[in-house]
């Protein structure tokens, strides 16, 4: 409400690590995990 | 779920760096999380000094880490924009420590139902297996609860469910991320073989008759005792509310059985800090004259007091009657000593007395402030509700209130709010750096057992408003009235945090709401010294700082060598950085592989100096011959 006058840290929208590596377009294993070359091959 | 390989794990303390590109709040959270799993676990962090591998935090794009140990020097673990919440930290270092996610585990098609028509096209390999050759479970039972686990929801395409949990009651459980959970807790000792804890003191429900090993002094008028109803109350004990028939005890010191003056001493077991600080929490309930008060001592022994020394800590007194109440004591201890509870009646007529349940004790900083939220269920329930806490004051001196929207449900918000104070004069505007904790406390009787929901802002002093005011400047300039409920006016500036602080279902569940008493636990810091900028003394005008004009790379830290700015660069065992800015990386390897290609090259180039000379010679050696022979007709010449 007016009064409040409040900010939001994260535009009030719940965003789990996936959600937030997906948007940035990340291509990362299992959603955020890096895989060095060993593991790559 | 953990990556199988001894190569793969790090020592239990850990070295690591936060770099300056982190965002300051992801900074305090991360250390705060480090917090987190010293006292939950075996695992500590320190900063690096020079260890060959070490884990390197920094702000890339998006929140990410590698799985185990990779033995790379300086691991990289990205905490981006939006990756600054406890919980995101502590699900990327278990990344680090050796941790797939739980649903890849090979078993998990007997706990949830992975629906492959839902997930985003080209996403379907996020939810593959790692079988059993790859990963191990550690013996432990697929967890629900792990801090590791997707939400139903990752890599939908749609609004179904991704995931569905074969077991329904935890389908809203998945993805949480609240805090590591007890069976997240076992796999990490297991996996580094250890259960100690840095932090953890002791955690006291008395529900064994040997109350924790804590003694009943000889010195005072009466014992406590361990009961679990008191006529004048309370009722049950704090731990299990009353809901275990046959269990439920705490600690009673009957006021009404002494005169006033009267006391009765509890002493705990003996302790032996490590880090010189800790935090007291501990429930009380009184059912006595309303004056009846408790006083906290430490007993520290030493070589030359035997019997140990007994300081007062606190006075705890004008406790509110009828109902369990926190109490918080921070303690500075460093030496062997015992943790003291002395109950003392107080004037005028007793109906009952003192009694302690559920305490925890713990080497951590307490929290500043509690906000405790009485018949909370009721609150909940009021359409429209909106709570503002009593006015607090920071360490500092800011004054702040802290806002807790119920009005968007299934949302429930959280923001803190700068109000006028006391001492606003003399304090710097904007509010520079400090950090503001808010934390919803799960109020489980143990301390290593809770899962509190965490977030946490930082007043950046450049920011500003719609309408180009500094939004952390001082509320008596840039806020709006408003009245506390006593009538009293002040001013309140802009509230700072997030509408999705924890849903409805979720403050339901574990011990949030417990006995109808909700508990928001306040620290504010001031973390000015973690911003890198800042960090460093701001040069003076005559001396220049050398180090400015210079960046290392890699992870070099600059330094002033005979008033030169150099870069020292990282190394580890088998490679290092070298360079004016370490900007070139060097390896054992490397090395070699030069040396033999090199001594390939110089053996190739003197055999081609060794033919081409040997032709020569033999060239010339020929044509000297042909040269001294006379004109000889060649015709049959005989030997004579």
């Amino acid at each position: 409400t007016p009064e409040n006058f409040v900010k939001d840290i994260d535009a009030g929208i719940d965003q789990d690590i996936f959600d937030i590596n997906e948007d940035l377009g990340l291509e990362l294993f299992q959603g955020d995990i890096r895989l060095d070359r060993v593991q790559g091959r | 779920n953990s990556l199988i390989g001894e190569e793969y794990r790090w020592p239990h303390t850990i070295p690591y760096v936060l770099e300056d590109s982190l965002e300051i709040n992801a900074k305090g959270v991360i250390l705060n999380a480090f917090e987190r799993y010293r006292l939950k676990t075996c695992i500590d962090f320190k900063p690096w000094a020079g260890e060959a591998n070490y884990i390197s935090v920094f702000k890339e794009s998006g929140c990410w880490s590698y799985v185990g140990n990779r033995h790379i020097g300086r691991q990289e673990l990205s905490i981006g924009a939006n990756c600054d919440r406890i919980a995101t930290v502590q699900h990327e270092f278990l990344h680090a420590l050796g941790f797939w996610h739980e649903q890849s585990r090979f078993d998990r098609d007997d706990y949830v139902r992975i629906v492959w028509d839902r997930i985003l096209s080209g996403r379907e390999h996020n939810f593959n297996i790692h079988d059993d050759t790859e990963s191990d479970s550690l013996n432990v039972p697929y967890d629900y609860m792990s801090v590791m686990h997707y939400s139903k929801n990752a890599f939908q395409n749609g609004t179904e469910p991704t995931i569905v949990t074969r077991v329904s009651d935890f389908e809203d459980v998945i993805g949480q991320r609240l805090d590591l959970s007890d069976t997240d807790v076992l796999k990490l000792n297991r996996l580094y073989n250890c259960t100690s804890s840095l932090s953890f003191m002791d955690s006291c429900n008395f529900e064994l008759e040997n109350v924790c090993g804590m003694i009943q002094s000889s010195r005072d008028s009466v014992d406590w005792q361990r009961v679990s109803q008191i006529p004048g109350g309370p009722e049950n004990d704090h731990s299990n509310m009353g809901q275990c028939q046959g269990s439920g005890f705490f600690m009673h010191f009957d006021s009404q059985s002494v005169n006033v003056g009267g006391t009765a001493v509890l002493e705990s077991r003996i302790f032996y800090p490590k880090r010189g600080f800790q935090c007291l929490e501990f429930y009380l309930y009184d059912s006595g004259s309303g004056t009846d008060q408790l006083n906290i001592y430490v007993r520290e022994y030493s070589v030359n007091d035997l019997d140990g020394k007994l300081t007062l800590v606190k006075e705890i007194k004008e406790i509110p009657t009828g109902s369990w109440q926190l109490y918080y004591v921070t303690l500075q201890v460093t030496s062997k000593s015992r943790v003291v509870f002395e109950g003392l009646r107080g004037a005028g007529a007793s109906s009952g007395g003192l009694s302690i349940d559920d305490i925890n004790l713990s080497e951590t900083q307490c929290p500043h402030h509690i906000w405790h939220i009485r018949n909370f269920t009721q609150i909940f329930d009021t359409p429209n509700a909106s709570l503002y806490s009593p006015p607090f004051y920071s360490p500092k001196g800011y004054a702040f209130q802290i806002y807790l929207n119920l009005q968007s449900l299934p949302n429930v918000g959280i923001y803190f709010h700068l109000i006028s104070g006391a001492n606003d004069d003399q304090l710097q505007w904007p509010c520079p750096w400090q950090q503001a904790t808010m934390t919803l406390l799960d109020q489980n009787p143990d301390i290593r057992q809770r899962m509190s929901n965490q977030r946490s802002i930082t007043t950046d002093p450049f920011m500003t408003t719609d309408n180009g005011n500094y939004f952390w400047d001082n509320p008596s300039k840039v806020g709006k009235l408003a009245f506390f409920p006593n009538g009293t006016q002040f001013s309140r500036g802009g509230g700072y945090g997030t509408s999705v602080f924890i849903t409805e279902k979720r403050i339901k569940s574990r011990d949030f709401i417990k006995g109808n008493d909700v508990y928001i636990l306040l620290t504010v810091e001031d973390i000015s010294h973690l911003n890198s900028t800042s960090s460093q003394p701001a040069p003076t005008s005559s001396v220049r700082d050398l180090c400015s004009s210079v960046t290392c790379e890699n992870g070099g830290i600059c330094t002033v060598q005979d008033d030169k700015a150099e870069c020292r660069c990282p190394s580890g065992e088998d490679w290092w950085y070298m360079g004016e800015r370490c900007e070139k990386r060097g390896s054992t390897q490397d090395t070699i592989v030069i040396a033999v290609s090199s001594t390939v090259a110089v053996f190739v180039l003197m055999l081609i100096v060794t033919l081409v000379s040997v032709y020569c010679v033999r060239r010339k050696y020929r044509k000297g011959t042909s040269s001294k022979t006379p004109n000889v007709a060649i015709e049959n010449q005989y030997a004579f």
